[in-house]
């Protein structure tokens, strides 16, 4: 499945981005440690399958990585790099959304067993982990290009990855549909980066809010 | 679902 393959690359390559950025400015500014922060609990509540049942080399390697990318991530933002961090306009509260996820995570799961629970979670905060970064980017009222297109591929991660359930609901008759809602709302968050990465990065222009 | 066998997706 070519969504899939593709849908998976693009945080991989999303995330090579962000860390390519701090690594060669050795400067986070305009980065949210905040929405780093909820992807590193994202992967690490997602992936405790990795001790519990093997699928694939594949899949476990893709896993480790997601987790070294963003702990690597998150580390180069609140260790390394922290003076140029700008943490006065990384004011999001994440209660306002651990709150409501850790909630449903409990009353919308596929069973009552720890690593389900855990697992829901983390697809449903996901769906939201970006809102620190756009919230950001809306106070600022500005991003790099780079900082663009690493939000670029994170969005376009969700829309293959919704392309890749169509598919497989088709081929299959397979849906998972706390992953389908959540990857739909996650991919209604992006669209406004979408809509501005095509109107003002790919001509060239920073992306600043009119 | 994790505890999903088919469960492969990242």
């Amino acid at each position: 499945n070519v969504f899939r393959i593709l849908g998976d690359l693009s945080p991989l390559l999303a995330m090579i981005l962000l860390l390519g950025k701090i690594w060669r400015s050795k400067c986070c500014l305009g980065i949210s440690g905040k929405s780093q922060i909820l992807f590193a609990l994202v992967f690490t509540t997602r992936y405790l399958d990795l001790f519990t049942n093997f699928i694939s080399i594949y899949n476990t390697v893709m896993k480790v990585v997601f987790l070294l990318c963003v702990y690597v991530a998150v580390y180069m933002i609140y260790g390394k790099s922290r003076k140029t961090f700008d943490s006065e306009n990384d004011t999001f509260h994440l209660e306002f959304l651990l709150v409501p996820v850790i909630g449903l995570s409990f009353l919308e799961n596929y069973s009552f067993t720890p690593l389900e629970v855990l697992w829901t979670f983390s697809v449903y905060l996901e769906s939201v982990a970006i809102l620190p970064q756009l919230f950001m980017i809306s106070k600022t009222g500005e991003a790099e290009a780079i900082t663009t297109y690493y939000l670029f591929f994170l969005g376009l991660y969700g829309a293959l990855y919704l392309a890749n359930w169509i598919r497989r609901y088709q081929t299959e008759n397979f849906y998972d549909q706390i992953a389908v809602v959540s990857g739909v709302v996650q991919t209604i968050f992006y669209c406004d980066v979408f809509y501005l990465y095509v109107t003002k990065v790919l001509k060239g222009k920073k992306l600043s809010l009119p | 679902a994790p505890a999903d066998s088919d469960h492969d997706e990242l």
